[in-house]
């Protein structure tokens, strides 16, 4: 039996929201320890990991007395999460060898008990092993201002260059008909620390990067205040969006390079 | 010109 009691909805509608363009179909993968997620977008370019942990508080209840795959489409799960109000209390549900996922949502007031069901997908996805490794460059900022630099960039061309050295971050893109760029400096005198710009900054690192992808990973800015980006030389960006009480979501882009 | 690198190029597929 696997059920999951989660206090806000609001944080499984705004996971799903984020993921359901690029990730059509994925498979949540539950253990006593939590829920993971890794899929690849259908060009194996970008890859998407969720983690929620089992021992956080955004759990009200959690149990799972063996590991199970469920595999959904994120689109029907969308469907189905906007029947749930955002500060209703969300109960996953599936058998030990399950072919349904139950959602039930339950009104704060307690007056209204929603249930739905939707049948499970057999998904052949490959996992890729993702090594913990140190990166060079480490920056950590306002998710809206990445938001922002993202939208604001597409405006002009398709890949945008990420330069960190150790006054700050420049992003730059260059298309057909005009050029742009955005220097974030280092700041970290401001007094809420989630309008903080760090750099952790071991190696500099010039790297370029799809905008396309970069924009739809900002899809899930509303779950964090802050976005960290992990960047290695010729190597996939990390963007992770903390989420509170749960675990996080991280976003891998592959780079772009010169031919 | 710039071209995509794949995912697959970086991690190892288990």
């Amino acid at each position: 039996m696997f059920e999951a009691k989660m206090l806000q909805s609001s944080v499984l509608k705004k996971i799903i929201e984020s993921l359901k363009d690029l990730f059509s179909d994925a498979n949540f993968d539950c253990s006593s320890s939590g829920i993971t997620l890794q899929d690849m977008d259908s060009s194996h370019v970008a890859l998407c990991y969720l983690k929620l942990r089992s021992d956080e508080e955004g759990f009200e209840d959690y149990r799972c007395d063996r590991n199970i795959t469920l595999g959904v489409n994120l689109v029907l799960m969308s469907k189905i999460l906007k029947c749930a109000g955002n500060d209703d209390v969300i109960t996953l549900r599936a058998e030990d060898e399950p072919n349904i996922l139950t959602f039930i949502f339950d009104s704060k007031n307690g007056e209204r008990v929603s249930k739905y069901d939707i049948k499970l997908m057999e998904i052949d996805s490959e996992l890729l092993g993702i090594p913990d490794t140190e990166y060079s460059c480490v920056v950590k900022m306002p998710s809206h201002e990445f938001q922002r630099i993202c939208s604001n960039l597409s405006q002009l061309g398709d890949s945008v260059t990420v330069d960190c050295h150790k006054e700050g971050v420049d992003f730059k893109v260059a298309g057909e008909q005009g050029s742009g760029a955005i220097k974030l400096k280092q700041n970290t005198t401001v007094d809420k620390e989630e309008d903080q710009v760090s750099v952790e900054l071991n190696e500099a690192v010039t790297q370029s990067f799809a905008l396309k992808f970069l924009c739809a990973f900002t899809k899930a800015t509303s779950l964090s205040d802050t976005v960290s980006l992990s960047l290695t030389q010729d190597t996939p960006i990390v963007v992770e969006y903390p989420i509170a009480q749960h675990g996080y979501l991280r976003f891998y882009l592959a780079p772009k390079i010169e031919e | 010109e710039m071209s995509q690198c794949s995912i697959y190029f970086y991690y190892e597929c288990f």
